[in-house]
């Protein structure tokens, strides 16, 4: 549901 | 050889949360000391006034969302807050990063002319006419006006957002006790500060809680407003996260 937001929590770089 | 004032440890987590603070907004700190940001002309500002609504609505919310990425860079280099479930990160962020741009935006108000910096340049509520929400746009410029006279320093502007973020009483939250503690944390940071620069004053003039949720509610009721008024453009035009968000 907050597909974006998974992603840019997941993501590792800054 | 550390001094002692930083060897305690919600000294150490002040600097932590300043240090993140100061990484992930924008403008830089240092830009805003004696800024030289140019004023809007009147043919640039008649020029966003001329935009059709839908134009000027895409616009600024490629900017909010600039914002909120920025914030999720911010909540990220929080100490304790990858450590709470992706579950409560996400409840938490879609709480309070409105919230945090709003309060971020009063670094860059200029209280001698009313303006903010949008899009390189200063600009005040008139410019944003075309989008169609006076009021909104009026309750966020008082915001800015009335946070920019606190003159909150970039510590306190960062454990403020912080405290936006981190809060157990947000709906939805799995495991309440743990973000409790680390709200705890930073609450007890933000009253050491405070005590040591004698600000204490501040409490008792900052924006409410509600005030700050009353103005996140008037953003999301606008784009509901907004969408019925220009169906298809958000689903079709507007940037991903702000759909996920406000949509």
């Amino acid at each position: 549901k907050h597909r974006i937001l998974h992603k840019l929590l997941q993501n590792g770089n800054s | 050889a550390c001094p002692q004032a930083l060897r305690v440890p919600s000294e150490l987590l002040t600097q932590s949360v300043l240090l993140s603070h100061r990484a992930t907004c924008h403008p830089r700190a240092e830009d805003l000391q004696g800024h030289r940001w140019a004023t809007f002309s009147r043919e640039e500002i008649c020029a966003y006034q001329s935009q059709p609504t839908a134009e000027m609505w895409q616009r600024c919310a490629r900017r909010v969302t600039e914002a909120i990425e920025r914030v999720v860079e911010f909540a990220k280099r929080l100490r304790g807050f990858l450590e709470l479930s992706q579950h409560d990160q996400i409840v938490l962020l879609k709480a309070g990063a409105m919230e945090v741009v709003l309060v971020r935006m009063c670094r860059a108000f200029d209280a001698a002319t009313r303006t903010v910096l949008f899009e390189g340049k200063l600009a005040g509520p008139e410019l944003f006419r075309s989008l169609g929400c006076p009021e909104l746009v009026a309750s966020i410029f008082d915001l800015a006006q009335g946070l920019s006279a606190l003159r909150c320093s970039e510590s306190e502007l960062g454990l403020l957002s912080a405290l936006l973020l981190v809060n157990a009483g947000r709906p939805w939250l799995q495991d309440r006790p743990r973000v409790a503690r680390l709200q705890g944390h930073l609450d007890v940071a933000f009253r050491v500060l405070l005590r040591r620069t004698r600000r204490e004053g501040l409490l008792a003039r900052l924006p409410s809680p509600g005030r700050l949720r009353a103005l996140c509610s008037q953003h999301l009721e606008q784009v509901q407003a907004f969408r019925r008024l220009h169906p298809g453009v958000v689903s079709a035009a507007f940037p991903p996260l702000y759909r996920e968000l406000f949509a």
